[in-house]
């Protein structure tokens, strides 16, 4: 699975996700990449988020839309609200997989619960960084 | 309100056990996604909306083989490839959503056609590849899609099931 997330100079979010599912998955299986508030959603007032996993525990949980939710709802700040998604509602799930989320004041969150993922980031000014493990 | 802009990207979660990781192909995976920044990112220094750094970071994942959507996509335990793709803005919460689709080069463009050219958030199979026609995105062959890693890992997968054994290493999912 592949995805991004940006905020843009007027402050805009969006959020993008692609995949082809799971190695040996069965015909017709869909997992949470197209599934609006699982893997992918976008809120200008909270934050954007592509996930990347075992797509059934993202649904169950609504994963990237619960974030903003945390976010709108409980004031959390992005970094406490991914963390807290990936780590402790999926966190009972091992190695389910991680996210990435950009809130409308340009910060960025990866939190992931299993040993890498494939990532980077990039801000106005600043190099562009990239990552697989811890 | 901030003029800066911000962007980040995944290549997937299931990786290579780091044990098993050569220096080589880390260097290969931190080139890819290198690239795929500066997509993204050409389009927000230009003054580009996030949508269509986003639609352009994921489109550069989609072309690179190392990943696994597009072109580098996994196979079904019926040797096929389906593809998933999804797009959201912020602005207006306007979304679109694409599944179980193969032949659109850029399953995201597809996802996005969806969003911009009809009045639903997701569309499946001949539909959604109906509409990639009508909108004039790019079709790939078979063999365009088809990268021999992936079809190894499908055999070696199917081969454990034979066993009866439990594919439940993370790094095989390539999800």
């Amino acid at each position: 699975t592949v995805g991004a997330v940006a905020r843009d100079r007027d402050g805009r979010l969006a959020a993008a996700t692609s995949t082809g599912g799971m190695t040996a998955k069965a015909p017709g299986r869909v997992g949470d990449t197209p599934v609006i508030g699982a893997g992918t959603f976008a809120d200008d007032g909270s934050c954007a988020v592509s996930a990347t996993g075992y797509g059934e525990v993202f649904l169950r949980w609504s994963a990237a839309h619960e974030i903003s939710a945390r976010m709108r709802l409980a004031g959390a700040s992005l970094e406490e609200a991914a963390r807290h998604v990936v780590e402790v509602d999926l966190g009972a799930y091992p190695d389910s997989g991680g996210v990435i989320a950009v809130d409308a004041a340009g910060n960025i969150a990866m939190p992931f619960n299993c040993e890498g993922m494939y990532r980077g980031h990039v801000r106005t000014g600043a190099a562009a960084q990239t990552a697989i493990y811890r | 309100m901030s003029t800066g802009y911000a962007l980040a990207i995944h290549g997937g979660a299931g990786t290579l056990p780091h044990a098993r990781m050569t220096d080589a192909a880390a260097a290969e995976y931190h080139a890819a996604l290198a690239a795929v920044l500066a997509a993204g990112e050409a389009v927000l220094q230009e003054g580009g909306s996030a949508l269509d750094a986003v639609t352009a970071a994921v489109c550069a994942l989609e072309d690179a083989p190392l990943f696994n959507s597009g072109r580098g996509a996994v196979f079904t335990a019926d040797g096929a490839q389906e593809m998933d793709a999804a797009v959201m803005e912020g602005t207006s919460r306007r979304a679109g959503a694409v599944a179980g689709v193969f032949g659109p080069r850029n399953p995201v463009r597809l996802a996005r056609a969806v969003m911009e050219r009809t009045d639903h958030v997701m569309l499946i199979g001949q539909g959604a590849l109906a509409l990639g026609r009508s909108a004039g995105l790019p079709f790939e062959e078979p063999e365009y899609f088809f990268t021999q890693p992936r079809w190894d890992a499908l055999q070696e997968t199917l081969e454990l099931r034979a066993r009866g054994g439990e594919d439940d290493d993370p790094a095989r999912r390539h999800g």
